[in-house]
This record gives structure tokens, C-alpha cells and sequence, in this order.
């Protein structure tokens, strides 16, 4: 199984 | 003031296409060099980012930046009374709540004698109906054009106000990456591909190797999986697949998303895709000389 990652977790929010 | 007049307008309409099913709402922010758009989806699993580079335009004027929030169905709905072979203007005070969109088709331009229409403005004697009637009808202002020697009647211009939104946009810093592996192929073939692996699966497998990029979907159906080999010399510039790799990558996808990206297909012929280890892929679609529609979607990682 696999899980879906969020883009939060790569980008920095500004 | 902002306003830029795009002669190929339908470039906009197949750009908000492109995004409507992907994000609601989002802010064109407008600058000196260049109109730009930056949103994710709901789930903050992908992220949809649009430049197009003042210079594409056939008039630009920004006099300072400008965050315009649209309603992307919305503005779909009005682009599409738009037709393909119209030039599209957009228009916006720099405090105004609306967002001011010209169609202009292509044969609009209709040259009359100043003599003439100023008869017909003065509610001569022309039949209902007739040329100068129509004339004075569209636009009243040519009566003040007195002194000028011909007018230029536009016939064929249509003039529509979208409603703008205060949208807290919530922008992520994308830092300026290496990948290790960059495809360029046709994207009429990544959309069918994307299609087809649809019917097996939810899941897409990304693998890039020596070999080729091998696209893999597992579903209940059964499995899938396509080879798409380096074709650097084919006879059409975009026919032509070119892969660069530093080292092997693999990643997992959903598919659905990737689906969504694929409406920008119709933007040009080629799409190319960068990835990294662990990070999200890139999937963008080059627009002429214009600028670009990029789309970030972040993998699945098994757990």
C-alpha cells in the first residue's frame, strides 16, 4: 500500500 | 490600469480549461513582465502554477501589480462565448471588483467614411436597419470622432464583466531544482497513456532507466505497462521523445490527478516531465513562445 504525500511536505508556505 | 490584449485568445480559454477541475478559485497576479497564476487543489496534492510572459501579448500595460481573484468555473462559463478564433483583451482598474473581457472575432474590422457615419450619428435619414444604422447603434462615441478622416467600426465586439473574489491564496516557494531525469514527449501520446492506465488502475508507475520510461499500473483488471524509448530524430520536432536521465528514478502517482493535467494537452504539442527521488514530478506544457502551464503533483510513498 501506498500513501498520498501533500505538496506541504516538499514546499515551504509563504 | 491593467490591460493586455492577447490576439490568440483562444490560448486563455484552453488555459482555464486546463485548471477549472483542478482548483475553484485562484488569483491571476499581474505584473510589468508577465501574468501569472499559482494554486493547488483542495488537497494540497497538486499544484497548478501559469506564466505568460507580457511579451506574448500584442499590448501589455500593468501600472502596478495586481492580484485579481477569479471563480475558475466561472470565468470558464463567459470564455467560452468566447470563440477560438477571437482575440481576447483583459481589463481591470487597479481598484476596481471586476474584470473586464473583450471578444473581438477575426474579420471585425470595418472601414466607413467619417462623411457617411456622421450623417447616419445624427439620425438621418438610413433605413432601420441599414449599415450606418448599425454603425451609430454600437458605438455611440464615433460622434465625437468629428475631424477624423475614417472610422474604424468595430461589428463583431462583445464585452463581458466577471466579478472578482478576495481569494486568501495560500502561494508555496518552489525552489529553483536540478532533477535527475527530464522527458520530453508528445503530449497527445502522454494523454492517451494516462487514459488507458486509467481503465486498470488508480495508481501510475513512473520508471526511467536506460531502457526508456516505463509507464505501470496493477488493478484488479489485470496490469498495463508501456515503453516509451528515446526517439530524438524523429522527422517532427514534436513527434521527437528525449530523455535525459543522471540516475534511474521511480515514482508513484494517482493517476486522477495526472488525468486532470492532461486537459492542457490542447495548450501544444509537447509535454515534458521532470522528476527527482522523493520529490514531486513536474508535468509541463511549453505555450509557443508565450510562457508555460506547469503542474506539480506530489508521489505516494509506500509505507
Amino acid at each position: 500500500t501506498s500513501t498520498q504525500t501533500r505538496l506541504e511536505s516538499y514546499f515551504m508556505r509563504y | 490600469m491593467f490591460e493586455a490584449r492577447l490576439t490568440s485568445g483562444k490560448i486563455l480559454k484552453q488555459l482555464i480549461e486546463a485548471l477549472k477541475d483542478l482548483v475553484q478559485e485562484a488569483n491571476i497576479d499581474c505584473s510589468d513582465d508577465e501574468i501569472s497564476i499559482q494554486a493547488m487543489d483542495n488537497s494540497h496534492v497538486s499544484l497548478v502554477a501559469v506564466s505568460l510572459r507580457s511579451g506574448g501579448f500584442d499590448h501589455f500595460r500593468c501600472d502596478r501589480p495586481l492580484s485579481l481573484g477569479f471563480n475558475a468555473t466561472n470565468m470558464g462559463k463567459i470564455l467560452k462565448c468566447a470563440g477560438n478564433e477571437d482575440a481576447i483583451t483583459l481589463k481591470a482598474e487597479d481598484d476596481g471588483d471586476s474584470l473586464s473581457m473583450v471578444f473581438e472575432g477575426p474579420n471585425q474590422d470595418r472601414i466607413a467614411d467619417f462623411g457617411e457615419f456622421a450623417r447616419g450619428a445624427r439620425g438621418s435619414d438610413s433605413p432601420p436597419g441599414s449599415r450606418r444604422e448599425k454603425c451609430w447603434k454600437i458605438d455611440f462615441n464615433f460622434a465625437t470622432m468629428r475631424g477624423v478622416g475614417v472610422l474604424v467600426v468595430i461589428f463583431d465586439r462583445k464585452i463581458y464583466e466577471l466579478k472578482l473574489m478576495d481569494i486568501d491564496s495560500e502561494q508555496l516557494g518552489i525552489p529553483d531544482t536540478d532533477y535527475k531525469v527530464t522527458i520530453q514527449m508528445p503530449s497527445g501520446e502522454f494523454q492517451r497513456i494516462i487514459r488507458d492506465m486509467q481503465v486498470l488502475g488508480d495508481t501510475l508507475s513512473i520508471s526511467c532507466t536506460k531502457e526508456g520510461v516505463k509507464f505501470g499500473v496493477q488493478g484488479d483488471l489485470g496490469t498495463g505497462n508501456v515503453l516509451i524509448r528515446q526517439n530524438a530524430h524523429a522527422e517532427k520536432d514534436e513527434d521527437r521523445v528525449m530523455i535525459e536521465m543522471e540516475e534511474p528514478v521511480e515514482l508513484t502517482f494517482a493517476l486522477r490527478y495526472l488525468n486532470f493535467f492532461t486537459k492542457a494537452t490542447n495548450l501544444g504539442p509537447t509535454v515534458i516531465l521532470n522528476m527527482s527521488p522523493d520529490v514531486p514530478i513536474v508535468v509541463e506544457y511549453p505555450i509557443g513562445e508565450t510562457g508555460h502551464i506547469k503542474y506539480y503533483l506530489a508521489p505516494k510513498i509506500d509505507e
